[in-house]
């Protein structure tokens, strides 16, 4: 049988999920028959997970390499792991090469038009840095955090399309 | 601009690239 997924997301206030995500659960219960559960960094009262003795994919649906990724996710796997889920971490989604080629095909399809720029969320760590520059490197277009992309004055004359890095509006 | 579970191309790649985890 497969895996039972345990999707982590960022979530807004309260643990609210956005509707994208919510629609991505209901997806893969209905057109790929996955057993799916998800939760929100921001949920104080998370739901136990109850799926009898079945082994557990923690997915954690994180793009870069932040604090949530380095430090709030091995958290949620150790306490998953105490309430004695028989559960594997998998790697962020950012990290995962599926996931980048994706992001590789709609820069392809974009870019006969337009000169696609990728904006992402501010991070600044040893790790990031690494991962940004070799992110850069793959995508083969530029990477602006948002911060440095509202400070830049050539972006008008280059011309760039932004595209957010961001699972859902921020 | 969308954000990009907000593009159908990439929530359908990301159901199927779910979707297929063993």
């Amino acid at each position: 049988p497969h895996y039972h997924l345990h999707l982590l997301v960022h979530g807004s206030r309260g643990g609210e999920i956005h509707p994208s995500l919510l629609s991505l659960v209901d997806q893969l219960k209905r057109l790929k028959n996955r057993s799916v559960s998800i939760e929100a960094l921001t949920d104080d009262n998370p739901e136990q997970i109850d799926i009898g003795n079945r082994s557990v994919f923690l997915v954690p649906l994180f793009l870069l390499p932040g604090s949530h990724v380095c430090i709030d996710v091995p958290k949620i796997f150790n306490r998953l792991q105490e309430e004695g889920q028989n559960i594997k971490l998998f790697p962020f989604l950012g990290s995962f090469k599926p996931w980048l080629s994706l992001i590789d095909d709609l820069i392809t399809s974009q870019r006969p038009f337009v000169k696609p720029a990728l904006i992402h969320h501010p991070i600044s760590s040893d790790t990031a840095s690494v991962f940004l520059k070799s992110l850069e490197k793959f995508l083969n277009i530029p990477l602006y955090s948002w911060s440095r992309w509202n400070q830049d004055t050539f972006k008008k004359e280059k011309n760039y399309l932004p595209i957010p890095y961001l699972l859902t509006p921020n | 601009l969308k954000s990009l579970l907000e593009i159908d191309i990439i929530h359908r790649g990301l159901v199927n690239i779910l979707g297929n985890l063993p």
